[in-house]
Order: structure tokens, then sequence, then C-alpha cells
């Protein structure tokens, strides 16, 4: 129904947000983005990547990798997104997390569709691109789970980034079924039980790219924050891994906040082209949905 | 793991290069060297003037490999690197015992 | 015995071979290399044309070193060669079968 | 087979380099690197100029050799290389698991 599928397009506009604003400030420290930006809030690109305003980087692009091979497949569909990531990493992206290289060429080298177990692969490359995943399989718990953690398996397996994935699925379909914040918090609070590598409180401030950190960086700025705009800023001025802390946040804030949540000085900056794919394609996952 | 060395005719390295990333290495560490070989002297123009030299300037390439990708790293290098005409270059391969990545310290094949 | 190989950035060299010279570590070449992984390189403007340079310039070290102070090694060389930003570099463990000192003719660990 | 580093000091390339082709050895790789040795600020000849540097010019000369030949070509490196002084340099023999020569596919010692 349209209030889904507007929650949706939030999440996925949010994510893309996300990735543009933090991929300026990646790698820096909260105390180098207050002395180089004050309070860093307009997307300008730049960054290690040398960005163009607005460019997103491997989280939107793997996340439309598995998009597409939904849409295309009318279903779910491993072979596909696994294609899919081939030939994106073949097309020279402007940045690629090691660990997904790896899964990846394992993929083109031996066709393997998961990567065997490794505490090396805590990491937060599966969770920063499972939207798609979580849209298609929405509401479905199950479904949830069996295809996050296997879009996550192509480059990571180790059982953080696994209860990363489920549960940031979950979170995302609690947003878009206009959860409150207070039932959100209550969800991450199951979490953060069950792992309590993954709580936030007190916050520590690390944004690194260990999926914990991400994790522990984007609940406590959602949770803090009172707007889209609020939690994303707070986010990606941590520092660390902001590209990615901000395109969870983004896509959690998105679902939460909704489209009028999200400035639109922020859609005009984003990449156009990828904001039309965006807005292409997510009516096409929800649709596609089993 | 192995360390992958190649000397190749320096044109041929933006091409060995894209081989290399078709198949998803990225990772590699280049010098400029001078070839002693069977390619002999050839003249070269420098400051107008024409003179024999004795070596040909090549490159080297270095990539630290898992074991399990060996064999495509080097049937690709060979296949883009070849030319047929002498002083194409050679292969080595060396065994790499240990690996670090040192932004995070991991080790291993995690580390290349 | 190992040969350790360091590829790092260029501004740590200085920084790197002081701490290896702190721990009784003197022999060591130096060499100027491309780097080619995940830290791109920058554009350029040539001809009023923007290209990208895709390497980075990295230094290589190597250092012969007996085993027993392979892991002092390695440790003192991630401790100073790192910064946590991409692009830090890599370690590689060699082995080294022998070792000799051409002025005296020493071999083994007395050459290194 | 074994690839043979030698680290010598650069005008002693040449006559090195001869004194190899006289043995049947052809195939060499060359690069220019900067030597760090035990003597600190020591003085060393180059150019006709005496440095007291922290670095010296050295040539790495690496040269695939089949285990039959290793002895003898790190002997006559050894000879050719010495000079008596400080800083003549090392030899390192690293084991070569695989050498492919480029043109033909040739492998092993076929390969060098
Ligand atoms: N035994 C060797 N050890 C080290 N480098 C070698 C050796 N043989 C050849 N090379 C390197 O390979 C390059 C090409 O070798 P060359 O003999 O000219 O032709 P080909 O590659 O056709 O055999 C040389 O210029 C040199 O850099
Ligand atoms: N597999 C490899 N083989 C040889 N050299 C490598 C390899 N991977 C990386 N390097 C070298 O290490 C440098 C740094 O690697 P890079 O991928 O940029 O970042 P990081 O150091 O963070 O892993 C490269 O510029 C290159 O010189
Ligand atoms: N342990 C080592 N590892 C790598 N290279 C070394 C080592 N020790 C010496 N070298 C190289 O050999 C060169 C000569 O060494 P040095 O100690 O100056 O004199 P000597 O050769 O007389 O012992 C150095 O400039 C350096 O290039
Ligand atoms: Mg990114
Ligand atoms: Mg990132």
């Amino acid at each position: 129904n349209d209030e889904i599928l507007s929650r949706a397009r939030a999440s996925f506009i949010g994510m893309a947000i996300g990735d543009a604003l933090g991929a300026t400030v990646e790698f820096l420290t909260a105390t180098e983005i207050q002395h180089k930006f004050g309070t860093f809030k307009e997307i300008v690109g730049g960054g290690w990547l040398r960005l163009k305003p607005g460019q997103v980087t491997d989280d939107t692009q793997m996340a439309l990798c598995i998009a597409r091979a939904i849409t295309t497949a009318g279903g779910w569909s491993l072979e596909g997104i696994a294609q899919n990531f081939a030939a994106w990493l073949q097309s020279r992206p402007v940045d690629c997390g090691d660990t997904c290289r790896k899964g990846i060429r394992a993929y083109m080298l031996h066709g393997h569709l998961e990567v065997p177990p490794s505490k090396w692969d805590a990491g937060n490359g599966a969770a920063m691109r499972l939207l798609p995943a979580a849209l298609y399989a929405f509401p479905d718990k199950e479904l949830l789970s069996k295809y996050v953690v296997e879009q996550a398996h192509l480059t990571h397996n180790s059982p953080l980034s696994d209860a990363a994935c489920i549960n940031l699925g979950e979170l995302l379909h609690l947003a878009l079924s206009g959860a409150s914040k207070n039932r959100l918090r209550r969800r991450v609070d199951n979490l953060t039980e069950e792992f309590p590598a993954f709580s936030f409180t007190p916050y520590h401030g690390l944004a690194s790219g260990y999926v914990v950190d991400t994790l522990q960086t984007v609940f406590h700025w959602f949770f803090k924050g009172r707007s889209f705009e609020e939690c994303l800023v707070g986010t990606v001025n941590q520092g660390g891994d902001a590209d990615t802390t901000g395109a969870i946040c983004g896509m959690l804030a998105g679902a939460y906040y909704g489209m009028e949540g999200i400035p639109a000085r922020w859609i005009k900056k984003l990449d156009q082209k990828v904001l039309a794919e965006l807005e292409q394609v997510t009516p096409l996952l929800l649709k596609a949905r089993p | 793991m192995k360390l992958v060395e190649a000397i190749i005719k320096p044109f041929k390295m933006d091409e060995v290069k894209d081989a290399l990333n078709e198949i998803g290495i990225e990772g590699i560490t280049v010098s400029e060297v001078k070839g002693f070989g069977r390619q002999k002297g050839h003249t070269e123009l420098y400051r107008g003037a024409e003179y024999v030299v004795d070596f040909i300037p090549k490159i080297k390439m270095e990539i630290a490999v898992p074991d399990e990708l060996v064999n495509k790293v080097v049937e690709t290098i060979e296949n883009t690197a070849k030319t047929g005409r002498i002083g194409d270059g050679k292969i080595f391969i060396i065994p790499l015992e240990e690996a670090v990545r040192i932004r995070t310290g991991e080790k291993g094949t995690d580390a290349i």
C-alpha cells in the first residue's frame, strides 16, 4: 500500500543520501571533522575517494546490484546477485571493501555462492547493502532471515555479521510498518541482550567498519536524533566508516521518518541518475514480493 | 601464499593490470627495472645522439596471491604480456610464508 | 633467515628506519615503487586534460633478518608504518636460504 | 631453482655482469636501490666524491638460476663485486618454486 511504498522509497533514498554525505568524511575522526567543517551537514563530495557531490559508493551500488537481481529474476536469485556483484567489480567501482572483493572474486573464479566462516568477516559490508532483501521479504520474518543471511554469505560469513543483518532487517520491517521509536528501541534491546557487544550505552564513539562499532554508532545517533537530519548528521560527524554508518542510519531513519523527513536539499544534491533508479526499482521490489 | 614476480615489457603494464583487475586482483606493487637477456642492446636517441645500450627497460610487478589463485594469475599475465617476440619477460613464483596488512593487522590471505 | 619485505607510505620511511635501528636492525635495502591497490591515485592535468594517475608512490624496504628477530621486526614496522588509513601497506615474509656478506665472505646470520 | 639477489656497489655492475656472461649467465634483472648499512655515517666514494650519508646508492641484481649453478654464480659475484671496503654488499638466495618464459610458455629451468 502507499504508506509502505512511501517509507520504502524514503529508506532507499535515505540510504543513498547517507552514503553520499558520509563519504566526504570517511576515515576522518570526529575531531578532524570538527576542525575541518565544524558541524558537517552538506553533500559536497571529495573525501579520500575524491567524489563528485552526490556521488554514491559501494554501499549503494551493491544494494542496487541486489535490487536489480530480484527485479530481473522476478524473485530471489542468489546467483543473479553474485553475477551483478561480479559485473560491478569488473566495472572498476569507485571503491570496494577488501572482504567484499575477496568473496566476489571467489565467485568469479570458482562460482562459490558462500564464503567459508571467518572471524575477519565481522565487517559491515553485508549489512550495508541488505535493504533490497529486506524490502523484498517484507513483512515475513522467516524470509527476511533467509534472504539477508544468504546475500551476506556471498562475502561475509560470521555470527556477528549475521546477527547484525537479521536484526537490522527486522528493525527496517518494524519501521516500514510505522512502529514507534520505543518499539524499535525495545527490539534493539533484545539484540543487545543476546549480543552484548552491540550495546551502545554508554556510547564509546567507535565508528569503524567493524559491524559492532557501526551498529553502535547508528543506534546511538538514531535514538538520540529527533529528525532524519539530526540522526544522520550525528552519525556521519562521528567519522570512521562514515559512508556506511551514514548509509545504514539513512535507511533506518528514512523508513522511520518517511519522505517528509528527508531534507529536500539533500535529495536535490543526490546523483540524479541513482535517484531515478531508486525510485524506479523500489515499487518493483515490493511488487515482486512472494 | 605465493609472491608472483613478473618482469614484462613496459608498454604491456596497463593491459596486464586491467586483465588482473578483471579477475578481481587489485593489489600490485610495480617497479621500473633494467633487463639484460637474450634481447640484445638497442640504439637509443639521447640528447640528439644515438648510442647502444645493452639493457632494456622492463617493468617488474609483484603480486602476493593466495595459493588457489596462482595458476589463474600466471595464466592471465602470460596471455596478456606475451607478444611472441624476444624479451617478453619472465614470471617467477616465490613462496610467501606470511603477509600482513599494516592498516588492520590482518594476516595471511585476509591481508592480501 | 627471512627476507622481510615491507611496502609502506614514503613519508613513513625515516620513522620506520629509526624504529628498526632502535631494535638493532641497521641493514636495509630500499627502493621506490608504485603501488596499485584500494588507495587510488590522483588526477593530473596534462595538456589541458584531466586524467587519473591510478598508482601511489610507495617505498619498499627489504630487510634480511635472522628467524628469532622476525616477529620483532614485523611488529616494529607495523606499529610505526600504520596510520589506520587506506594504503598503509603490506609486510611480506619470504624464506631466505642463504646470505653472504661480499666484503668478508661471511655466510648465514653472520652475513646480515 | 633459486632467485639470487645481489646488492652491490653501482660501479661494479658492468664487471659483475661480464663475469656472469663468462660463465654463461645472460638473464639478469637490475634495479637501482638505496642501501642502509651497519656503518652509520660512514664515507663512501660515489662518482669520485666522498659521501657521509645515511644511504648509499646500490644496484640490486636478480638472477634466476638452476640449483646446480647457484654456487658458481654466488662465487662469481663475490669475487667480482668485492673491494674489501665497507659497503661491498650482500647476496641473498631465495627459493624459486617456478619460472615461466612468457614468450614461449616454457617452465622450470628451460625458462631461465
Ligand atoms: N635468469 C633470469 N633471471 C632474472 N631475470 C631474467 C632472467 N632471464 C631473463 N630475465 C629478465 O627477463 C627479460 C627478458 O628476457 P630475454 O632473455 O630478453 O627474452 P625472453 O623473455 O624472450 O626469454 C630480461 O630483460 C630480464 O629482465
Ligand atoms: N596483493 C598484493 N601484492 C603486492 N602488493 C600489494 C598487494 N596488495 C597491496 N599491495 C601494495 O600495498 C599497497 C597498499 O595497499 P592498499 O590496497 O592500497 O591498502 P591497504 O594497505 O589498506 O590494504 C598498494 O599500493 C600496493 O603497493
Ligand atoms: N640485513 C640486510 N637486509 C637487506 N639489505 C642489507 C642488509 N644488510 C646490508 N644490506 C645492504 O647491503 C649494503 C651494504 O651493507 P653494509 O652493512 O653497508 O656493508 P657490508 O656490505 O660491508 O656489510 C647496504 O647498503 C644495504 O643495501
Ligand atoms: Mg562505501
Ligand atoms: Mg564504508
